[in-house]
């Protein structure tokens, strides 16, 4: 509903900007 | 007076990440689950306290090769990554389009996306029954996780994971995931308790 508790909000958002910098790094999807 | 150090999610952070990136064995996840109880219920609860996902570079070959998910599962998958990036970054899209949104989902990934979700009252699941029992959980193998009595053991092992550990420290659970089979190790056992002393402030 887009009101997420804190603790999950950080813990999302360091998943998604890691999964980021991992999938950058292995560059473009064969 | 600083707040305990079990409430600050950075040292949490920092801990998990210590544990995995430094640890001997391959660990794809770690969460800790935090417990705390229902003021209005008494209900005991172990819910989301922060967690760290490694993953692992082979995993989307891995997944292709031994467990496709099927399209319509990854574009369910993938609709939710692009819901929960567009929540996260306030439904602006940042100031550059993520492309990585689109990139498939992997089983780990999505196991671990899920955990945000999952919540565990009194003893159930395997992180609840490691809290209520005080005694550390280690299911190394799919066949294994496969007759565990709990349902998120069994959703594990059909994700790919292959070894489940739930260990309780202060106050909750700290759970490990891996795709390799990993076997109950004293060395791990002790980094945890001393990474996971939550009397202390310092992270070792």
């Amino acid at each position: 509903n887009g009101d997420l508790p804190m603790a999950r909000k950080k813990s999302l958002q360091r998943f998604l900007e890691k999964r980021k910098e991992r999938l950058t790094a292995l560059g473009p999807y064969q | 007076p600083p707040a305990p150090a079990y409430f600050n999610q950075e040292t949490l952070q920092q801990r998990l990440l210590t544990l995995i990136e430094g640890a001997r064995e391959t660990w794809t996840y770690a969460i800790f689950w935090q417990s705390s109880v229902d003021v209005a219920s008494g209900v005991s609860l172990l819910g989301w306290g922060d967690g760290y996902y490694k993953g692992c570079e082979e995993d989307k070959r891995k997944q292709k090769t031994t467990n496709p998910a099927t399209a319509a599962e990854q574009e369910h998958r993938k609709r939710v990554l692009r819901e929960l990036n567009s929540l996260i970054s306030g439904g602006a899209g940042g100031s550059s389009p993520d492309e990585t949104v689109e990139e498939e989902v992997t089983d780990t990934e999505w196991f671990f996306l899920v955990s945000m979700t999952q919540s565990f009252v009194n003893g159930a699941g395997l992180p609840g029954q490691a809290f209520f029992a005080d005694a550390p959980n280690w299911i190394a193998g799919a066949d294994r996780l496969a007759l565990a009595p709990c349902d998120r053991a069994r959703q594990a092992r059909e994700l790919g994971l292959q070894t489940m550990v739930c260990v309780p420290v202060g106050t909750g659970v700290l759970e490990l995931g891996s795709t390799d089979v990993i076997y109950q190790s004293l060395e791990l056992m002790n980094k945890i308790r001393v990474l996971f002393n939550f009397n202390s402030f310092e992270i070792p």
